[in-house]
């Protein structure tokens, strides 16, 4: 049941890939 | 010492912090997480709760003075002691720091793991492999840190201890398998002599590690 | 008083958080941005960057006296004074609350919704449009908090408002027009008050907000 709960939870589970995009972009920037 | 009761639903890890926190700093606290008290998904929804806890989310506290806090790492910060939260600014500081790091860091590549073994949600080989690689990454960085140290932050318990274990809770008793988890002899010494000290104890239970990593549960 | 150095690369929103917040306390921070103080992509990937900052993301911050932290929110509360961080426990908690707020409930819908705009990620119309929903109901949730409140915690700036306003920043400058913004009159008055305050101008420098709706950058 609890499992079920968790499932709520809004979890940023694609996080990695904006923190991807935003480091590359700002490498990018920073030549 | 802050004495209320604290919303949750039952086996919540981010409730944990606040009650393993509280173990610590022996405040008062009343876990309201079944009905007729608490109804998750009903009760969270009614305008009374909104009111107090716009949000809608748990885990959410109330004083018995009637101060009303929601956010897990500030309720636990509020129900911890002194001692937890750091007892200098730089402690402090880094108290925060791994506070953040658990949910920023931990959070995220943990439950795309572990979510599909629960089988609360579709299993993605692509997402589970980067998770994983990810996790690799962060056990890591904490068996380094951890290399010649016993708790995260100065000698005792901390807050940082307590978010970043509870962070760590499902993967330990889901996926990371004795294989897996070998190369991070001090993370798995750390997380070890957490879960087993009275206070996380007391809230956790004894803690199960996996023997055989999960697979997603069809 | 905290002296060092933050490392960072220019326009770093999570950066403004730790240097809005020593203007308030007087800290003396030197930031490190560009070449040949800090090379973002490179130096942050040297073994002696990794060795005091694990992660190897910025901002990040090393004390005169050799004290290193990450995470932006542990910086700017280190960087704060006891006036932003709460001077009560009361105060100290929500302000944590906020923080974590922005972190988990602002950041992850405003950078599906920005992002595209600023040509950092593919545009997806679905997700774009599930942001601007979750956006919208954040506004209002503030906008709710705000009516018979100037600040979000107490009656001073805090970190709360510093992180919250920091995090909303993109928002305002690339996307919320005046007809998105219109129903959250106390959030927006809230956002002006904070982003005129000397402190924050002084970081910031003169924040433009958006007259018309920034769509995705092909």
């Amino acid at each position: 049941m609890s499992a079920e709960h968790l499932a709520e939870e809004n979890i940023w589970f694609d996080k990695y890939r904006y923190d991807d995009a935003e480091r590359r972009y700002y490498e990018q920037m920073n030549g | 010492m802050a004495a209320g009761t604290l919303y949750t639903y039952p086996e919540n890890w981010r409730a944990f912090k606040a009650l393993i926190a509280a173990q610590y700093s022996g405040a008062k606290v009343q876990v309201a997480s079944s009905p007729p008290q608490f109804h998750f998904g009903q009760t969270n929804k009614t305008p009374d709760f909104l009111k107090k806890f716009p949000l809608g989310k748990v885990p959410a506290f109330q004083g018995d003075d009637g101060f009303c806090l929601f956010e897990s790492n500030a309720i636990a910060h509020y129900l911890g002691s002194d001692a937890l939260r750091g007892s200098s600014k730089e402690a402090a500081a880094q108290v925060l720091q791994w506070m953040s790091f658990a949910d920023s860091e931990i959070v995220p590549p943990a439950s795309a793991w572990v979510f599909p073994t629960l089988g609360i949600m579709q299993y993605n080989k692509q997402a589970t492999e980067l998770a994983k690689e990810e996790v690799r990454r962060l056990l890591e960085l904490l068996n380094e840190h951890l290399k010649s140290r016993t708790f995260l932050v100065g000698e005792r318990v901390s807050l940082a201890d307590i978010s970043v274990a509870c962070a760590l809770l499902w993967l330990y008793k889901q996926v990371l398998e004795p294989a897996f988890r070998q190369p991070f002899p001090n993370t798995n010494r750390w997380f070890s002599t957490c879960i087993n000290q009275p206070q996380f104890r007391a809230v956790l239970g004894e803690v199960r590690l996996c023997e055989k990593m999960a697979q997603f549960d069809a």
